[in-house]
């Protein structure tokens, strides 16, 4: 599965 | 952080600064939805639950605890300032923006990246957040005159919203592993709300004459 992203957005 | 998405932070808020412009130095909260006011506190008090668990930049905090402290602040304006309450269209205003709550959470509930309450939480808020200017755009159809705060206010909120799509484009293309299924179609269904509006705002624009929403 993919690498969990930040969730770095507003 | 790429062009689009910080001017898509700087449009937001603006859209808050004209709001609070509007409530601080008038007084006024006319054409103003409260239930969009009060989805949007909840939508940001869901989604930034992740303050007490993740650190991503000093950046990110302040903006968090700006929007979570505005949105809070507007609605108790809103609802308990003694001369702003006065204002507020509150006969117009009869969206009842607490059945639109019910479905973003059993669509959180089935659809979210992980199924954990911070992830459900996250997912609601996003659903919420698309559907949450929905009052909002009932209360501008209903009334008569639109003052230009209120405009401006709207306009900034959707060009916030179609500055994020963009940003979600260029990160599509630039970084590895970025994909977000659900942040992107509630965002562009969230953008495509505000499509009519912008088609009548930029009308009134261009003749130059005062916002008026068809009936």
């Amino acid at each position: 599965s993919k690498a969990k992203v930040n969730k770095d957005e507003l | 952080m790429n062009i689009f998405r910080l001017a898509g932070d700087m449009t937001h808020l603006f859209s808050v600064l004209v709001l609070l412009l509007k409530i601080h130095t008038i007084k006024s909260c006319a054409g103003i939805s409260l239930k969009t006011q009060e989805l949007y506190a909840i939508v940001f008090t869901t989604r930034y639950l992740d303050l007490f668990t993740t650190y991503i930049s000093l950046y990110n905090t302040i903006m968090k605890l700006i929007f979570l402290g505005s949105s809070i602040s507007i609605v108790w304006y809103m609802r308990h300032h003694k001369v702003v309450r006065r204002s507020y269209d509150k006969d117009q205003d009869t969206f009842r923006h607490y059945l639109l709550m019910l479905p973003c959470l059993l669509l959180a509930l089935l659809i979210n990246e992980k199924f954990t309450f911070l992830e459900v939480m996250w997912a609601f808020s996003l659903y919420l957040e698309a559907v949450a200017i929905l009052p909002q755009l009932v209360l501008l159809q209903r009334t008569r005159n639109i003052d230009n705060l209120t405009g401006q206010y709207v306009l900034l909120l959707g060009a916030y919203r179609a500055l994020y799509v963009l940003n979600w484009i260029y990160r599509y293309f630039t970084e590895e592993n970025y994909v977000h299924w659900i942040t992107w179609v509630s965002g562009i269904v969230q953008t495509l709300l505000y499509a009519d509006f912008f088609y009548y705002y930029f009308q009134s624009w261009k003749n130059n004459v005062k916002l008026q929403l068809p009936a």
